[in-house]
């Protein structure tokens, strides 16, 4: 697996040709709604195929 | 029929002349503990026709043979699926080989305790239509238990290769070097997003992730084996079960930026596995 494999399945996911260019004031402030983390956490234990090991 | 939404269509009885049989073979205990169906053969010997019947038949004439696996399934349903097919002389006689590995590989797939592996082999025309010959009625191949066909009775031939030996080992030892003769194994590798000049800003989680990778070399059958599968290349050290990577990352809409999840497909190696070129993958057994 390689750096430009990772890119190039994120850029195939969300139907981009290139990385976005990205400035810090972009993601200044930006907080991740407790719904999405909750998704997120969920996808990463199903990844992992394992029960919830807690925090 | 009574209806008038429906316009009623007739169908043509064009040909029903199939000859099918039904063999069973107890597989239980067959294949041995921790090992790799490579391939499952099925022979079936055909019997030669007598003098005067070949007399009378074309010298091209041929039937099709049909090698189905059928699946009994709990509601007492059957359920066929298509294994192999080929053509066989109606003139010639003697051992005829079908692959039916996905029809092994299928059974393997089923719940314990499982039911007898049943293959189904059916003999048809060659050509359907009315102007069909009917040389394929004559095919004959030797049943168990029928006199004279001690010798010629249905074989099932199970090529297994012991995976103690031919399989990978699981996780590399941490401590040992991974040199040309470390058995094919599952390595940690760690990818670093956070320093990644492309992700930056962009990828919010995770930081890196362990991504793993398979190493190392496998065992290659001997020399006899490969003869008989030329088709098969070396058993090469591969990733043979993968996980889906959960990412957070900014989306940038109309100068707003938002968080989206999105889930990239076989980035973890979850199983190494050794595995040859060529050899087919096994599907999955429908429900």
């Amino acid at each position: 697996l390689t750096e430009e494999r990772v890119l190039g399945s994120l850029l195939q996911q969300l139907h981009l040709r290139q990385a976005p260019v990205l400035d810090r004031t972009d993601v200044e402030g930006l907080t991740i709604p407790a719904h999405l983390r909750a998704r997120y956490v969920a996808l990463l234990q199903r990844s992992h195929g394992d029960r919830p090991r807690g925090k | 029929r009574f209806s008038q939404n429906f316009r009623e269509v007739a169908g043509r009885f064009l040909v029903s002349e199939v000859s099918t049989h039904l063999l069973v073979f107890g597989m239980e205990q067959r294949l041995p503990p921790n090992s790799e169906l490579v391939q499952a053969v099925l022979r079936l010997f055909q019997q030669p026709l007598p003098r005067a019947a070949l007399r009378r038949l074309e010298r091209s004439a041929r039937a099709q043979v049909t090698i189905e696996w059928l699946r009994v399934r709990d509601d007492g349903s059957n359920r066929t699926s298509l294994i192999d097919s080929r053509l066989v002389s109606v003139h010639e006689s003697g051992w005829k080989a079908f692959d039916v590995t996905e029809a092994v590989n299928f059974w393997q797939q089923l719940s314990r305790p499982r039911q007898p592996l049943l293959l189904q082999v059916s003999v048809q025309s060659e050509h359907l239509g009315p102007g069909a010959s009917g040389a394929h009625r004559l095919v004959r191949f030797a049943a168990q238990g029928t006199a004279g066909a001690a010798r010629g009775e249905p074989q099932l031939e199970l090529h297994t290769l012991d995976l103690k030996d031919y399989g990978a080992q699981g996780n590399c030892d941490p401590e040992a070097p991974v040199t040309k003769d470390t058995r094919c194994c599952r390595q940690e590798m760690y990818l670093d997003l956070q320093g990644m000049k492309w992700a930056e800003n962009w990828v919010l989680e995770p930081p890196g992730f362990l991504a793993y990778e398979c190493v190392g070399s496998c065992l290659q059958p001997p020399k006899p084996l490969t003869f008989q599968w030329t088709f098969l290349g070396p058993r090469q050290c591969i990733a043979s079960e993968t996980a889906s990577l959960p990412m957070i990352v900014t989306i940038k809409e109309g100068g707003r930026t938002r968080p989206q999840v999105v889930s990239l497909p076989n980035m973890r190696v979850q199983k190494c596995s050794c595995a040859s070129d060529g050899a087919p993958v096994p599907r999955g057994l429908e429900p």
